[in-house]
């Protein structure tokens, strides 16, 4: 278990009188095999013991911290910093309405997040308008539209015949002619690697211009997150994203290769099937359960 | 470059790399690299020889479940009885997809084949599975009214089965996290109707992973083995990046054989599993 493999690192380095060359690098071994279990992406891993390295090496001796817990310390600090300090909120246009665009692989939780965050705002007092822009999926507008029957938040469509692009861009008009504060435009899942759905969602973010772009992550995913991130970062450009199914017991290293590859902070996380269920993310909670 | 050389520590290094990131995980991955390094230990073992070896070994994992039962490598409803077929899994790996494209498979073989609507919690669950049922000109049983049980919509499904002599009958339910007991128990009480009411029916429990998660994916054939008695496996999304590693331990640890692999949202994008072919497009 993750928190066993960090308690056999950091046991290489009691009674040590100091953090040092010597053995630093097999209390860093078990950090990365017990990152790996975490599923953090291995170029991620890497960079990251990297960077410890450096800071383990590098500190002052604490009078009264034994070594082992001063590095327990640094690798959990190091981990919080990466993955962004305090909660980012989701983003607030200066002129009405802002647009939220959401993204993702097949499956990842996006038309759940989309209601999710419509009832979120409504709690806000913020008037949200959901767009099902998905075409492909069967039922999947229906899905969006009985999300929002549940919540009282409106959605529009054009039905599964038109454009996905088409959808948005009329459902951002309607967002502006009737004052809506927020358009939240739910998309087909896509593959990284599928070219043309790939260009179509650039079709969508032009058609848009969002104010925040979310990549929606299932936080049981594997070592493609690094490779996800990077390809939807660089071909539409990525603001934040929403870490779902964190109800589970999956460690969620995802989260590091998604703030490490993007820059982008996960805004919300998603936990459990009801369309309540979504909360702000906290780093210093999510380091934690990365290492257990 | 790898089988370029002879095997070496480098070149078990970027063995390990490939494993890792293909999601084998630590531990898989360390038991292969023992085997690998234990072989080059005792004599030079060439480049191409080393990747045979490798090849050999990961296959060997994969088939391991099949051979130990003596099972037919290829999975088929048996003709002239009732099949049923229960597809199981976490939230949004392709279980209702996945559904579909066996519900067109067994059309185009020549089976007789109904759906059931076991996913009653999910909005437009049933809708999304009247799409892929329609699809085949398959019929579906359904439960309309609002939270319906699970199991009540199984029992009226196994009742047309056989009343109809149906061959296939498969079983759609909701997504659920191995975490969630009282969803869990849910899943149990369905597979316990199934057994109570078609004890002579060919039970199939299929646990669809999604090749494209990590780790937890272990966890999930532990859990749902407990709950549902899994049969098998169907491996989606293989048509992605990922390239579902955690078929090794899930083979190795749960004794599942992998039955299935869904490359693609199209109705025909489902093929039987085949370790070779699989292992080749993991060392691609
Ligand atoms: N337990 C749990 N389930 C979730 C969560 N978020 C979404 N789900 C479930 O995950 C499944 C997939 O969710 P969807 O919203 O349909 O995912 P999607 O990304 O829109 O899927 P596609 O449109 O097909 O790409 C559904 O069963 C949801 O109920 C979560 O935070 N926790
Ligand atoms: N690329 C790809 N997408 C797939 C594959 N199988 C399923 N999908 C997609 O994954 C998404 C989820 O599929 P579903 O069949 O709804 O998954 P599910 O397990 O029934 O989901 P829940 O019932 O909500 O738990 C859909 O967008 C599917 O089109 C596959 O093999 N490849
Ligand atoms: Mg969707
Ligand atoms: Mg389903």
């Amino acid at each position: 278990e993750l928190s066993q493999r960090f308690e056999d690192a950091v046991r290489g380095l009691k009674g040590e009188a100091s953090i040092s060359e010597g053995n630093v690098d097999s209390a860093l071994k078990d950090v990365r095999r017990a990152l790996l279990d975490a599923d953090v992406s291995l170029p991620v891993v890497k960079s990251f013991i990297a960077e410890v390295r450096e800071k383990a090496l590098g500190a002052d001796v604490v009078r009264g911290v034994s070594p082992d817990q001063q590095f327990i310390k640094l690798v959990h600090e190091e981990l919080v910093e990466v993955m962004g300090g305090a909660n980012a909120p989701l983003a607030k246009a200066e002129q009405s309405p802002t647009v939220v665009l959401m993204a993702g692989l097949q499956g990842a939780g996006k038309t759940t997040a989309t209601a999710k965050l419509g009832l979120h705002l409504k709690e806000q007092g913020r008037r949200a308008l959901l767009v099902a822009a998905d075409t492909y999926r069967p039922a999947a507008i229906d899905q969006l539209q009985t999300l929002g029957q549940q919540i009282d938040v409106e959605v529009f469509s054009l039905g599964a015949d038109a454009k996905p692009e088409a959808i948005a861009e009329a459902g951002l008009a309607k967002g502006r002619e009737e004052g809506f504060d927020t358009v939240i435009v739910d998309t087909a899942g896509r593959l990284q690697i599928d070219t043309s759905m790939m260009e179509e969602m650039v079709r969508i973010r032009s058609a848009v211009a969002p104010d925040e772009v979310l990549l929606v992550v299932d936080s049981m995913i594997g070592q493609e997150a690094a490779d996800l991130t990077r390809s939807f970062h660089e071909q539409v450009g990525i603001t934040g994203a929403v870490l779902t199914k964190m109800d589970g017991d999956s460690r969620g290293g995802a989260a590091l290769s998604i703030r490490k590859v993007s820059g982008a902070p996960i805004k919300f996380i998603g936990t459990g099937e009801k369309v309540e269920a979504l909360q702000p993310f906290h780093p210093e909670r999510m380091a934690s359960r990365i290492l257990g | 470059n790898l089988g370029d050389d002879p095997l070496s520590e480098a070149s078990l290094d970027d063995i390990e790399t490939l494993l890792l990131q293909a999601d084998v995980g630590v531990e898989a991955t360390d038991q292969v690299l023992d085997l690998l390094r234990r072989r080059m230990n005792e004599a030079v073992v060439d480049g191409s020889e080393a990747i045979n070896l490798l090849k050999d070994q990961l296959r060997n994992l994969l088939d391991a479940p099949i051979k130990s039962m003596g099972a037919n490598p290829l999975l088929a409803p048996q003709k002239g009885r009732l099949n049923i077929w229960l597809m199981v899994g976490v939230n949004g790996v392709g279980k209702t997809t996945t559904l579909g494209k066996l519900a067109n498979l067994a059309v185009r073989s020549g089976y007789s084949c109904l759906v059931a609507a076991g996913d009653t919690f999910r909005a437009a669950a049933v809708q999304q599975l009247q799409v892929w049922a329609d699809r085949s000109g398959v019929p579906l049983v359904a439960n309309p009214s609002a939270n319906a049980d699970p199991a009540a919509v199984v029992f009226d499904a196994i009742g047309a089965a056989q009343s109809k002599d149906i061959e296939l009958l498969l079983v759609d339910t909701a997504g659920r996290l191995q975490t969630k007991n009282n969803l869990m128990e849910e899943l149990a009480k369905v597979r316990r109707i199934v057994d109570r009411l078609a004890p002579d029916a060919a039970v199939e429990s299929l646990l669809v992973l999604d090749a494209s998660q990590g780790q937890n994916g272990l966890r999930q054939a532990m859990a749902f083995a407990k709950a549902a008695g899994l049969t098998g496996v169907v491996l989606t999304k293989l048509d992605g990046t990922a390239r579902g590693g955690v078929a090794f331990a899930v083979a190795s640890e749960s004794n599942l054989p992998i039955r299935f692999i869904g490359a693609g949202e199209g109705l025909r994008d489902l093929r039987p599993f085949n370790s070779f072919e699989f292992v080749e497009a993991l060392l691609a």
